[in-house]
């Protein structure tokens, strides 16, 4: 199956 | 003092639409360049960016750089009182808790005006690393559109596999009542931009998402004739929907990953 990346983990603050 | 007066009503009702049930609240930057906005869902899955630049606006003016905390789905409701051809015009003082709209008809016989409350928001600004893509397709907004609402009424799917090639762009789902496909080839003339399918790929990509995002994203379909997706091997997508040469909403949605 497939989980949903969170965007917090490619995109830094 | 900011004050950014716009042509068209209709322009700011199409953007608030887009991006309002995505993003309920949200800092609008004002500075010299124009206005901009980012903002995550709750669910930290999907981003907002949004460019308005001063050039789409006459005049425009902002003295100092201001954050203007907004309430989106309340902007929305208080764009309904314009119509869509008045004249739209917002300014706001700069140490103000507020946002002054004021509408005007064309013909000027009927001026409308408004003081909308501001917010302190707290949001985490983002920084998204420049990327090159495997692949940018670009189609029709309303084909995309047309595509994301069929995948998911009438599948009933999920999630949507999206798979470029160099013969055309393939969404996949599977559902609760079976699975299905739709595949667009990319289109020989480009006499007609706006109607065109076309690919700039440097290699096939394939990528999971969740479609009821992608349905989200699909509500700026008025803002754009047509649509850009960008894709590479687990990075986010990027769904552009330009606003002439004035500016852009962007939408950024993190893959599914296999386990």
């Amino acid at each position: 199956g497939s989980k949903q990346a969170s965007l917090m983990s490619f995109f830094k603050k | 003092m900011f004050e950014a007066r716009l042509a068209q009503s209709n322009l700011m009702k199409k953007i608030l639409d887009a991006i309002k049930d995505l993003i309920t609240e949200a800092n609008l930057e004002i500075s010299s360049g124009g206005i901009s906005l980012q903002g995550m869902d709750s669910s930290h899955v999907s981003l907002v960016a949004l460019l308005m630049r001063s050039d789409g606006f006459s005049p425009f003016r902002c003295d100092r750089n201001l954050t203007l905390g907004v309430n989106l789905q309340a902007m929305a409701k208080l764009m309904k009182c314009a119509s869509n051809d008045d004249i739209l015009t917002m300014t706001a003082e700069d140490n103000s808790d507020t946002l002054n709209l004021q509408f005007e008809s064309p013909a000027q016989d009927k001026l409308s005006e408004f003081e909308m409350k501001l917010m302190d928001i707290d949001s985490e600004h983002l920084g998204i690393p420049e990327t090159e893509y495997d692949a940018v397709i670009r189609m029709p907004s309303s084909e995309f559109q047309r595509i994301c609402r069929d995948l998911g009424a009438g599948i009933g799917g999920e999630s949507v596999t999206i798979a470029c090639t160099k013969e055309g762009v393939k969404f996949s789902v599977t559902g609760s009542v079976g699975s299905g496909s739709i595949t667009l080839k990319q289109t020989g003339s480009v006499d007609k931009p706006a109607e065109s399918v076309v690919i700039n790929m440097a290699q096939p990509v394939t990528l999971i998402f969740a479609l009821r995002y992608l349905n989200s994203f699909a509500k700026a379909t008025p803002l754009s004739e047509s649509v850009s997706l960008s894709m590479s091997r687990e990075v986010p997508l990027v769904v552009e929907y330009k606003m002439n040469d004035t500016g852009y909403v962007r939408f950024y949605l993190a893959p599914k990953l296999e386990d």
